[in-house]
């Protein structure tokens, strides 16, 4: 639609292409057509030639409308619970937040939760070792909540700055899983005598409009605070982020794009929407 | 579902007995919005409905239903068709001359390790003398998740933790395949974006060392619009055999089904069905098309 002199029929269905495409989701895209056309009808937008920055302009507003997530340090340790489905990104990304918070200056500290799928706990405890930082992991098979004490235990006694707990990939739809999930939850709260402070959610960029299911049930579950977004380097542009903060009002934490401990940036919503029209 | 939303339509259409544009408009919209909300890709609706639509026209309707219920049993019966047709039966047929050789390749964290370990145990299960091979050098602890997969299914694998250089575990683990009088061998390759042109070079030159009899493009059911680019670049650079649907346990509607179909040509074969290495089953056309319409 760039370079198009009206706002017509093709236009506009171009339009829909774009947003659809980026995984907007076809509703969110109806309503976001119709802002568009009604401000050409009223005049607020005068040229078609100005709709890629009205457009740029309307995601940027929706993915800003969320409170800023406050990263509260009064309790220490700060911890923060990660979970999501299977393969999302979960490990990689705590690899990555632990390296962030090292290079602040932080003491990290990593709980090998996922105790159920094979080599989990291996593949945690080799970035702790790249990372040099000590992973509290038990044997395959143990409950996942035992770790989650032991580990946080071992984290007050230490007085570790920062503890990151990876869990078990798991589908919002199977109840047992997501139970589970609700006491690992409620067992690191007795622990620490406060809520985790941080509880994200991993959604992987590829995935479409179920992702937002995903990210409801488990806000739903363990009051999920914020998203880590990844594989955003791939060719898959996210949109679904914008029916996440519109609809769910959870903020966008971080995105990952790649495979390495670097490969982690704070979202902007700017720059994600600009990236969109790439 | 679908039907629930258009049963006003079918109401109000009962007794015309042609289909007609007019009297399927309001049901090509709702199949239209169906299909997007699945996550088939907007130019696969596109192209899909307007298929259906040019057959459908001018058909002359059953006396019983309204043109917009019986437009909606074409629809389905058509995708039943695209996705591979209501008696399709998928199955892998092993070389006259062992071993057959299944190599999996795919996006990151789609489902492939854990798919080796279920394509190795439905081999064994039937008796076969199964080989799985490790060749992602990249992922850690991405061998001994494989190697845990094949101890608890009593099946060998061939790995090789000093080597960095996947053509090369291939390649050996091939050889050893042989010596050892394996029937199947099934190569797992690291998770890569087929925009990573030094790892689609890479998975490329795996295929071309050990000359696959079926390669699988290994996809989440719960993939977007994204699905397309993914599959149609995996199909020109390896020619895939057919695809592996996985984690279908979820509520995705699994749109990405008929779009990475569409893109490809290629058969959607099986289906993951959970994290156990039981779960998994052939792909049904019909459920899947029941699933995607809602
Ligand atoms: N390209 C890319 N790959 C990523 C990104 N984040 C994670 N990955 C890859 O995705 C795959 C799955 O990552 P994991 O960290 O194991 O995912 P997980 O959610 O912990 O998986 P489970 O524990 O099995 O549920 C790995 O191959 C990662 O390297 C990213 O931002 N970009
Ligand atoms: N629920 C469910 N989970 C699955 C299914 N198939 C795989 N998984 C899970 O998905 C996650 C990723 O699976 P992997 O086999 O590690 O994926 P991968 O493609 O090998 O990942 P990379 O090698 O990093 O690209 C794991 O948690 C698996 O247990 C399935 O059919 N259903
Ligand atoms: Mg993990
Ligand atoms: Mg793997």
């Amino acid at each position: 639609f760039l370079g198009k002199k009206t706002i017509d029929d093709e236009l506009l269905e171009n339009l829909e292409e774009f947003l659809i495409t980026a995984d907007i989701g076809p509703q969110a895209a109806d309503m976001i057509i119709e802002k568009i056309r009604t401000e050409y009808t009223r005049g607020t937008l005068k040229d078609a030639e100005r709709i890629t920055d009205a457009l740029k302009q309307t995601l940027t507003e929706i993915l800003s409308d969320v409170e800023e997530f406050n990263e509260d340090m009064t309790n220490k340790p700060y911890v923060i619970l990660v979970s999501g489905v299977n393969g999302a990104g979960k490990t990689t990304s705590i690899a990555k937040l632990a390296n962030m918070y090292k290079n602040a200056g932080k003491s990290v500290m990593l709980i090998a939760g996922d105790t159920f799928r094979a080599a989990a706990a291996d593949q945690l405890a080799e970035w702790g070792r790249r990372l040099d930082i000590p992973v509290i992991r038990k044997e395959d098979g143990s409950d996942p909540a035992a770790v989650i004490h032991d580990g946080l235990t071992s984290a007050k006694s230490k007085n570790i700055d920062v503890v990151i707990a990876d869990t078990a990939g798991r589908l919002h739809t199977k109840h047992n899983l997501m139970q589970e999930l609700v006491k690992i939850n409620k067992v690191a709260e007795k622990v620490l005598t406060y809520p985790v402070q941080e509880s994200i959610i991993v959604l992987d960029a590829t995935s479409g409009q179920n992702a937002l299911t995903q990210a409801k049930m488990f806000k739903d579950a363990i009051n999920v605070n914020g998203v880590i977004l990844t594989k955003l380097d791939g060719t898959a542009k996210g949109g679904i982020a914008l029916r996440i903060v519109n609809e769910l009002h959870l903020p966008i934490r971080y995105i990952g794009f790649g495979e390495s401990m670097e490969d982690l940036r704070p979202f902007n919503a700017e720059n994600f929407v600009e990236a969109m029209f790439n | 579902d679908l039907n629930e939303k258009l049963s006003g339509v079918f109401k109000r259409l009962k007794g015309e007995t042609r289909i007609s544009e007019a009297n399927i408009a309001d049901a090509v919209k709702q199949v239209r919005m169906a299909l997007l909300e699945a996550d088939v890709n907007y130019k696969v609706v596109k192209s899909f409905i307007a298929g259906v639509q040019e057959a459908a026209l001018g058909e002359s309707v059953i006396k019983s239903v309204s043109p917009a219920q019986q437009f909606i049993k074409i629809v389905h019966d058509n995708l039943v068709d695209i996705l591979g047709g209501k008696d399709y039966t998928p199955s892998l047929p092993l070389k006259p001359i062992p071993p057959t050789i299944i190599m999996l390749s795919g996006l990151q964290g789609s489902g492939k390790t854990t798919s080796a370990g279920k394509l190795g145990r439905y081999f064994s299960k039937d008796g076969k003398n199964v080989l799985l091979i490790a060749a992602d050098i990249y992922r850690p602890a991405a061998i001994d998740q494989l190697e845990v997969l094949g101890k608890n299914l009593n099946i060998d694998v061939y790995s090789d933790k000093k080597c960095k250089d996947a053509v090369k575990i291939a390649r050996d683990g091939l050889e050893y395949a042989k010596k050892a009088a394996k029937d199947i061998v099934i190569v797992d390759t690291a998770g890569r974006l087929h925009i990573d042109e030094e790892l689609m070079k890479e998975v490329e030159n795996v295929k071309k060392t050990i000359s696959p009899d079926y390669t699988f493009f290994v996809a989440d059911a719960m993939t977007g619009q994204d699905a397309v680019n993914a599959a149609t670049e995996f199909n020109n650079r390896l020619e895939i055999t057919g695809v592996i649907l996985t984690k279908t346990d979820g509520d995705a509607r699994g749109g990405a089904a008929l779009s990475i179909r569409y893109a490809t040509g290629k058969p959607l074969m099986f289906i993951g069905t959970g994290e156990k290495t039981e779960e998994f089953e052939l792909f049904h056309p019909d459920r899947m098309a029941s699933r995607i319409l809602g």
